[in-house]
């Protein structure tokens, strides 16, 4: 298969060319691209020779077919239903988050433990028992959840969407968790990208 | 200098040996470590060899010492001092995150616009007016700063910190923000994460 570093590149991609496209650049070369995003344009040509021939050399990439190319292959051309666990301060700020509205995703359910909370309607969607999580999700099936429960109910609630047959998790306790291959998941970890930037702050010895 | 891709790589490196630590485990070869993170030995063996000569071929590296190698090139042998911008519902979140007490991490102050929530004291913190962050940030600087502001409100917060010496900014709010050279910016975007997932989604042909 593809390399799974270049998949993850794909996104980045999709938000450089739409927003290029929203100013009205019809025609980018790899240069121009690898500039945007920090990537060599060899690497550019490389990532999107995976997909297509795309573009011919010397005269650039064309931004609005390239845009569609690549919103097909991730899967963008349908919209994605997701479920949301975890409905407390983060679990509120997902719910209203509005960069999801024009990304084809789309928080449909949401579930809690805390009975002050089951019932109760948050963002357009009525907050569910996790008690139920199997049957609700039987009924009308998620591909997507969204965790954002306490780190010590991070992988039972995740074993438990694995079994009602969610295939994505995005995780943002702060806790390493195991899923079955087959299953994707990725950790929103704000101390690596924080880490990520201490080694400037250090080595530029701003002292 | 030594490319981005790396530095950025070696935050995993460190989750992943801390880990490995805690279970008792003192040495690891590069194979073992590559499972670990999804990357090649070859790619961990060029990678480490921008910092220094870590282990000898063919026996593997020594877990507690390349964990404080890499610690100390992270700059992560000091504590740093970080600011939140906006204290709402993912700003409470992140003030009472539990992923930032062990990591050298501390979130020492927060501003807010809200006169209902300047002056609350949250998590430890009391909000401060972002009226006075120049002020405030001159009396007593920190080098990072985490924006969970609206979308509106990000870019021109960001001019603020930044002319107030802030070198390194996580944002959380769904906006392209742009920051002079010298200043570090890393968007926290969960749609990227996302999006990675749904070609596997789609191409698994779940159907
Ligand atoms: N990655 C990040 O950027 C980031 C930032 C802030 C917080 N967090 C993490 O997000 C998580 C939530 O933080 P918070 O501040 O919103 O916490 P919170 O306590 O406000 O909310 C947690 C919610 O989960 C519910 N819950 C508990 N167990 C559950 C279960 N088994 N099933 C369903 N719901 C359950 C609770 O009733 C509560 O409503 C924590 O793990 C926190 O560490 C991550
Ligand atoms: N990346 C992610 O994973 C993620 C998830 C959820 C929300 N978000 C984003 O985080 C941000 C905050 O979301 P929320 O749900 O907490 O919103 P919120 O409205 O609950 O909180 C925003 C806070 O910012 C304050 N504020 C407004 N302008 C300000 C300014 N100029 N300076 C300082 N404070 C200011 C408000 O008074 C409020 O307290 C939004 O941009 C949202 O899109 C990101």
């Amino acid at each position: 298969g593809i390399p799974e570093i270049v998949i993850d590149r794909l996104p980045l991609y999709v938000r450089a060319l739409a927003l290029l496209a929203t100013n009205g650049q019809e025609i980018i070369s790899s240069k121009e691209l690898g500039e945007e995003l920090g990537v060599t344009p060899a690497q550019i040509r490389k990532d999107l020779s995976y997909f297509g021939r795309f573009g011919k050399q010397g005269s650039g990439y064309n931004v609005a077919q390239l845009l569609d190319e690549l919103r097909e292959v991730l899967g963008l051309t349908q919209r994605w239903s997701m479920a949301l666990l975890g409905v407390g301060r983060l679990g509120r700020a997902i719910l209203s988050y509005g960069g999801f509205g024009s990304q084809q995703l789309h928080v449909a359910k949401a579930f809690d433990s805390d009975p002050a909370v089951i019932g109760t309607e948050i963002g357009g969607v009525v907050v569910e028992d996790v008690k139920n999580v199997a049957a609700s999700l039987k009924a009308l099936p998620v591909e997507i959840a969204i965790v954002a429960v306490p780190p010590s109910a991070a992988q039972p609630v995740i074993d438990e969407l694995v079994a009602a047959g969610v295939r994505a998790i995005l995780n943002y306790a702060p806790i390493a968790v195991r899923v079955p291959p087959g299953v994707r998941c990725r950790n929103v970890d704000p101390v690596v990208y924080l880490h990520a930037m201490t080694y400037y702050l250090k080595s530029d010895t701003r002292g």
